[in-house]
């Protein structure tokens, strides 16, 4: 019964055997928490993120952190080498992930992260379209729904203005990347049903 | 799981990481 923590945002997926449920969380908790600080100070840079109103910026990043980190990480999870490389820097194979307990999920963010870096973007390309994978303004719980769309249709028109300049013959490199949203919220339901399961046992 | 991030503690950390930055709207 021995219990692993496969998410590559923890510094190992080995669980110390003597450590409480609430212990073990704890230290997740702590790996985690940087991650999802610099993607809040990521949003802040976002132009207009801050004119939004303090529940529809909080709304925001509490549903799009983890496709956040789902784009920003994506390098973690090396298609060629069948690997996940951990917060700790060490890689883990996908067999040997699977024999800890990982599923469908896994496979999936392989799959992502092998067509998003195959889009080789560069890094204003990713960082425009990471903002837009935040600014969404169908978020649950979003109360100025139209200031948080006008924002995400500027965003989403640098986006295209940028990907058309730097790529004048691969016009569908922008219909590709916006395909990915609904990938990643794809992502984010499996995810956030294996935490439950996580939370449960 | 309607809420996983609140779930996770991720509401707490979001709201300090953006507090400073909210405050010093308010100012």
């Amino acid at each position: 019964n021995r219990m692993h923590l496969v998410c590559p945002m923890n510094t190992s997926p080995h669980v110390d055997p003597q450590k409480s449920g609430h212990e073990v969380w704890e230290e997740f908790s702590h790996s985690f928490t940087p991650a999802v600080r610099e993607v809040v100070e990521f949003a802040k840079k976002i132009p207009g993120f801050r004119d939004l109103s303090q529940h529809d910026q909080v709304s925001l990043l509490k549903a799009g952190t983890f496709e956040v980190l789902v784009v920003r990480f994506a390098s973690l999870f090396d298609v060629k080498d069948r690997t996940v490389t951990f917060l700790g820097g060490k890689k883990y194979s996908i067999d040997t992930l699977r024999a800890m307990g990982a599923g469908d999920l896994l496979n999936s963010m392989f799959d992502f992260s092998e067509k998003l870096m195959n889009l080789g973007l560069s890094e204003e390309e990713m960082s425009l379209f990471t903002a837009v994978v935040l600014v969404s303004a169908d978020r649950s719980g979003i109360e100025n729904v139209n200031s948080v769309e006008a924002l995400q249709e500027t965003l989403i028109r640098a986006l295209r203005s940028l990907i058309t300049k730097n790529h004048p013959n691969e016009s569908a490199i922008f219909t590709k990347l916006l395909l990915k949203l609904p990938d990643l919220r794809s992502l984010n339901n499996m995810h956030s049903e294996q935490l439950l399961a996580f939370k449960v046992h | 799981f309607s809420d996983p991030a609140s779930n996770l503690g991720l509401e707490d950390i979001i709201r300090k990481a953006l507090m400073g930055n909210l405050e010093e709207r308010q100012d």
